[in-house]
């Protein structure tokens, strides 16, 4: 157990770093293992610094800034061990449209790298333009949902007129 | 494991039957508020053995049976299907649920508990629990959990 | 004490079902007093209805609808006890494009008709539209926020391309 | 109650004195994630007399103090300035804390305890804890609270 945990801690840690950077095209983070000397009991610490800040507690990161290092660290436990599905609801919604952008070129990369399936679901009309294809989910009938495969040229507003 | 299609039945605002095809790449799931997107996740998570109901949102797991709108009655139901490969393989996972019986679970047509659905899914990686399925307002849940909880991600991975 | 907080809860309640039908372009809500027949002791509970569906628990509603109900309810309050500030942190985030008309059109009234002051933190372009003015903060140099007055054509993007 | 001006100096990310005007109306306060937007909220409840450092979202109150950045050192006190008109008269209320050594309150020039500067904004239906201050993400914090949590918020409108 504990050479398979430190060999995983090092694979993610390891992809952590790079895909922080990536995100926000600078600073760096890491990961610690730390409250014990043995892996198998210690916690899990997540350092991060965006670029040109000082290191703090996570908590004093703002929402986006939040949303996007989560984002890493689950990007980086799935290029350590393949996960077949990744679904994520409206992620992207504290990000501003540059964060939108760096977000969707991750999301890119990450498709064309992993055998990953995504799901992603959003209102942000630039995230939509950036997907391989679309489902629109309708209340035609109120409170009776239907999903529509969607043109990608309809989104979203043709969705909302149909109510 | 490929995860290549989902169909509900009466699973929350699904009462009618349909289907999402799950593939390759990158899907957008979009539409206006209330329209069931985050129901979706919620009857992929279900289907993978999710035992809480309260992290489906309800209180009591008869909640994700349809409970009727202004216009059409609750049903007494509810059943999702959800169809992966494994090893070349093609497999139906059902799980079913009717209102005050609990729920049963069926792999390929046979009987079986939620804990072999629950370990065909931790053999790929994945599950109810999985930290690749997030969902809404949960991003930052990472974040502000404590780092022993964390140490469990890093056991998934292992 | 009771006689006072049995009045507060009718306005509050009469303002709350008027701007759940507003937000929500039709459906029903009511506040109830619940757990205790003595106000002082009683919870406050909230009953919401989007139109076409059935009442439920609260929790099944969706991050959108629970968004606008709650925003409902602060409005209510101070409609019943008008407050001098009021400040929303980004919560227009999890609203459709739909929604935020409504949202901002329920923001110009509330404009109109109280003396409350603003301050609305927002990343939709739409919103910010629909602003009297608007303040940019940047960070020209990293970690170092500044507040600016935007010229109201400018917006999010002349900030963000300024990092 | 008029709210008319807000001054900022080492509090938070706001290491230069700067200054926000509070007009009529709505005033849209814009910026990319991480600039200080959710931080000038905070300056807001603080100044108002807010005790938690955890609502805040720091470890201890002296969080609030700029910390620093890869090309300046952190400073040593923080201090904000809220300029409000109450029935005619304008009121000055300032709140400073120094590293270590604590926070204190003046009103028009004269010290006073939190107490007075809470008692002052409550009189008006504000303050720190008001429902009216939405910070980021806990707007649904009104719909997960418990009934008798919720009926503090009739309190204040009694
Ligand atoms: N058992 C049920 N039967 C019928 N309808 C249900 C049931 N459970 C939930 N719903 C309905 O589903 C709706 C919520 O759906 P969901 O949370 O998926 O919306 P969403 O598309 O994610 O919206 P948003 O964009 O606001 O997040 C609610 O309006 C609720 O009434
Ligand atoms: N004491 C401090 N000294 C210096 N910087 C600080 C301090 N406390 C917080 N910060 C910085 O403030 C930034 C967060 O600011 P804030 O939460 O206001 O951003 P925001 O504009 O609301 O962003 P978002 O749009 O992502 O919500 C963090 O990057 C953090 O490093
Ligand atoms: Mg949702
Ligand atoms: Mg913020």
């Amino acid at each position: 157990g504990r050479v398979r945990l430190v060999a995983a801690f090092e694979a993610v840690d390891g992809h952590f770093r790079t895909l922080f950077g990536t995100l926000f095209a600078g600073g760096a983070a890491h990961l610690a293992l730390i409250e014990s000397d043995d892996p198998l009991e210690a916690g899990l610490e997540i350092m991060a610094q965006p670029p040109g800040k000082k290191l703090q507690s996570l908590t004093l990161l703002s929402g986006g800034e939040q949303a996007l290092t989560a984002t890493a660290l689950i990007f980086a436990l799935f290029l350590t061990t393949p996960s077949p599905l990744c679904v994520l609801d409206e992620v992207d919604a504290p990000l501003d449209d540059a964060n939108v952008e760096r977000f969707c070129d991750l999301l890119d990369r990450m498709a064309e790298t992993t055998a990953t399936r995504f799901l992603i679901v959003t209102h942000n009309a630039v995230t939509m333009s950036r997907m391989h294809r679309l489902y629109g989910v309708t209340m035609a009938e109120p409170g009776v949902s239907q999903l529509v495969s969607v043109d990608l040229r309809a989104a979203e507003h043709l969705l909302a007129a149909a109510e | 494991m490929e995860f290549q299609r989902l169909r509900l039945a009466g699973f929350k605002s699904f009462v009618e039957a349909c289907e999402l095809r799950i593939e390759p790449g990158l899907t957008g799931v979009v539409g206006p508020n209330g329209c069931g997107k985050s129901n979706l996740l919620e009857a992929i998570r279900w289907v993978m053995g999710e035992g809480s109901a309260k992290s489906l949102r309800g209180g009591g797991m008869d909640d994700v049976i349809f409970a009727g709108t202004g216009a059409r009655p609750g049903r007494d139901f509810a059943e999702v299907l959800l169809t992966v490969e494994d090893n070349g393989q093609t497999h139906e996972v059902v799980r079913r649920i009717e209102r005050g019986l609990g729920s049963a679970y069926r792999l390929d047509g046979r009987d079986v508990r939620a804990r072999d659905v629950q370990l065909l899914f931790a053999d790929a990686a994945t599950g109810a629990h999985s930290p690749a399925l997030v969902s809404q307002g949960r991003i930052g849940a990472i974040i502000a959990a404590k780092p022993a909880e964390r140490r469990i991600l890093l056991e998934e991975a292992a």
